[in-house]
């Protein structure tokens, strides 16, 4: 473990436990993408199916079932309790069209040919565009609650970190992950739009809309 | 070989 994986998981919980108490404190989802949502709630199930099998730490461990049951917990509030307020008028990305690609490419491009590695495979993956309805969304409206940008920036630090972690880990242990270097270079820089947009308006106290 | 590689990040 190092400091930029370790404020990167922190940043992810961050991430999430923002959006989900905005969502829970507001009762309302509006300008949450549920499709983004239930990418995230795919990807972090299709990736710890070896919770049970695969112990590495306490820390590890409960990191995966906390992150799990929040994802599944706002999908719950947002396509059940409080499904008055979900925006599906703006929240239209077919996610089929990231869904199948990915789940193709997985099949072929992997480290290995079992079921568990392929699984994970697709979910560092899927990951890299699973952020692409909660943009799309926001290019539509134009604009974005302030709790939501930090949520995205939260979430968008967290792979970016992880970036810095690869390139420790590569020269201070010769850790290196092809696949999920290059899915977390495409993951980061598409919020790099965002980011900008965040850094110069949000930071300034100013609501984040795109230019119309 | 497929050096066994623990998936030790989340």
């Amino acid at each position: 473990m190092n400091i930029f994986r370790l404020v990167g998981d922190l940043s992810h919980l961050l991430a999430i436990f923002v959006l989900l108490l905005k969502i829970w404190k507001s009762r309302s989802c509006a300008g949450v993408s549920g499709k983004s949502q239930i990418l995230f709630a795919l990807v972090f199930i299709t990736r710890y199916l070896d919770l049970f099998t695969n112990f590495i730490s306490v820390y590890n461990s409960l990191m995966k079932v906390i992150f799990i049951a929040s994802t599944v917990a706002t999908v719950y509030l947002m396509y059940i309790k409080f499904k008055a307020t979900y925006d599906s008028n703006h929240d239209t990305f077919r996610i089929e069209f990231l869904v199948v690609p990915v789940g193709g490419l997985a099949f072929l491009v992997n480290h290995d040919f079992t079921p568990l590695e392929i699984l994970w495979t697709f979910s560092i993956y899927l990951e890299s565009v699973a952020i692409l309805p909660q943009l799309f969304m926001i290019s539509k409206t134009g604009e974005a609650e302030t709790i939501t940008s930090h949520y995205l920036f939260a979430l968008g630090s967290y792979r970016a970190l992880y970036l810095l972690n690869w390139i420790y880990r590569y020269y201070f242990e010769g850790y290196f992950d092809l696949i999920a270097v290059v899915a977390g270079c495409v993951q980061t820089i598409l919020y790099c739009d965002f980011f900008y947009l965040y850094i110069t308006k949000v930071m300034w106290g100013k609501k984040l809309s795109l230019p119309a | 070989q497929k050096e066994e590689t623990k998936k030790d990040e989340l």
